[in-house]
């Protein structure tokens, strides 16, 4: 697709070693960054077009393990369409969307999902070639209620852990953080959903995480 | 509290209840302890003597207390069911969480830079400090573009005769991905989730740069001082750049080090994606 051309080009730019080491103009390195921000931006909505293909074709009954995990299509064996409809017939519609400021905890579209109590699917994928046992955290807003389950609806243990307020200065307070453990196949995607409303019985909410303060002696 | 100590699966962290500073770090999964702290360095960015620092040069003159920190560290304990977490604050514009999750070997770091104060009317560089007792001498070893590890030994040069008149800068290498210490016993590292330049001025020590604010050019070619006043808007006058990152912390045997090291070098190359959708039902 051409829009990963735009993605190269802006990184054979960034390749010049004023872009790798910062030797340049103010102007010069917020071009770098636009450019790459652009670029970036236009792979993650061609990824998100792919995880859609890829999981809604196993909705469509093209394959996959029943452990909710989804490998990539050739290598599926059992349909596990069943599987994501047996989480009480979803419409999986809806387009993904990405999160490029995850790391400072920030992303509207999980914020505003849960205060309007929008249950969300999660994908994770692993471009490692070994299986991945990792943590993904998502911002929430404060005092949501809320379970985590894999593909395969079982129930997964969750933290709600609050901001420390250096992470988003002056907009941490009404935010929290979701944790929760994952594992992906190599080179390959995982579901989870997370949800704020309908949460089957057998669900395990998200603990709060305990916080105190110690003043050194 | 004496001490305090975080701990999940087999990384356990202690902390220091009066200092509010990290004391020691275990790997019970190697049957390793010791004594381990964290710091920061406020190096002070030479602005004289000829050369300034600059956007191509790291030319430290002496280093600079902490600025607004108080003598101890509040702390803020996080425990729950998947990880815990220490949080400390050095300064008002300086954070570091250090968090073990129950199924991880090593700790990670994330810590919070910027922007930095330059009311002193002096450049800085901001570099983080894991000291430990690991007896690793004047050795350490860098990545070479993610690849295999190169032996550096403190103010020498496998080629010539270093004639040392940068003790700091001088013993600055770039790093890539990862920052190794080791003796016959155990292994430390530090993994990085950007390039960035790093060291071991010290028996133990594993020391890499996180953020720089600089007020002079050096004269190389930039015309510019690294000081980040416009950051984005042209006339408005913007406090400084904040860094945010995160860099995993391995204590393991010195034969089982290297493998751990490379396991979290791989994911820090290569972060999940994540993404997500609404379901309606």
């Amino acid at each position: 697709s051409d829009v990963l051309d735009e993605l190269e080009n802006a990184v054979s730019i960034v390749l010049h070693h004023d872009a790798i080491t910062g030797t340049a103009k103010q102007a010069v390195a917020d071009d770098y960054a636009k450019r790459l921000y652009k670029g970036g931006e236009g792979a993650a909505s061609l990824l998100n077009q792919g995880f859609k293909e890829i999981i809604d074709s196993k909705v469509r009954g093209r394959g996959g393990d029943d452990d909710g995990v989804i490998r990539p299509v050739e290598e599926s064996s059992v349909n596990d369409g069943d599987v994501l409809q047996r989480a009480e017939g979803l419409d999986l519609d809806n387009d993904f969307v990405q999160c490029p400021l995850l790391n400072i905890s920030t992303c509207a579209f999980t914020e505003t999902s849960s205060r309007s109590k929008q249950n969300m699917q999660v994908v994770v994928y692993n471009n490692l070639a070994q299986a991945r046992d990792d943590f993904v955290h998502l911002p929430i807003g404060k005092e949501s209620s809320v379970a985590v389950f894999d593909g395969a609806m079982n129930p997964v243990a969750s933290q709600i852990t609050g901001l420390d307020p250096s992470v988003r200065p002056g907009s941490s307070e009404d935010v929290e953080d979701l944790g929760f453990a994952v594992q992906i196949p190599p080179k390959g995607l995982a579901v989870y959903y997370v949800l704020f409303q309908n949460i089957p019985q057998n669900a395990t909410l998200a603990q709060r995480s305990k916080t105190r303060a110690v003043s050194p002696n | 509290e004496a001490s305090i100590k975080i701990s999940d699966g087999n990384i356990g962290l202690t902390f220091d209840g009066s200092s509010g500073l990290m004391r020691g770090m275990e790997n019970q999964k190697y049957g390793i302890q010791m004594e381990s702290s964290i710091d920061f360095l406020v190096y002070n960015s030479s602005n004289g003597q000829g050369q300034n620092s600059g956007a191509y040069i790291f030319r430290p003159e002496g280093t600079l207390p902490l600025l607004n920190r108080g003598d101890k560290l509040n702390l803020t304990v996080v425990e729950g069911p998947l990880f815990s977490e220490m949080r400390q604050t050095f300064a008002p514009w300086l954070h570091l969480s250090t968090r073990v999750y129950g199924n991880r070997d090593w700790a990670e770091l994330m810590w919070r830079v910027g922007p930095i104060p330059f009311a002193d009317n002096l450049g800085k560089e901001i570099s983080m400090r894991v000291s430990s007792s690991v007896s690793s001498g004047d050795e350490f070893y860098t990545d070479s573009n993610g690849r295999d590890m190169l032996k550096r030994v403190v103010n020498y040069r496998p080629t010539w005769d270093l004639q040392v008149s940068e003790p700091v800068a001088g013993n600055y290498y770039p790093l890539t991905a990862a920052l190794a210490i080791h003796d016959d016993k155990s292994e430390m590292a530090v993994l990085l989730d950007r390039a960035c330049g790093g060291t071991s001025l010290n028996s133990g020590d594993l020391e890499f740069m996180v953020h720089r604010r600089i007020l002079a050019d050096d004269a190389r070619g930039v015309g510019e001082a690294l000081n980040e006043t416009e950051c984005g808007c042209r006339d408005c006058h913007c406090a400084g750049l904040r860094v945010a990152g995160t860099t995993g912390l391995v204590l393991a045997s010195a034969t089982d080090g290297p493998g751990l090291r490379r396991q979290v070098q791989a994911r820090k190359e290569s972060p999940l994606v994540t993404a997500f959708r609404a379901i309606t039902s």
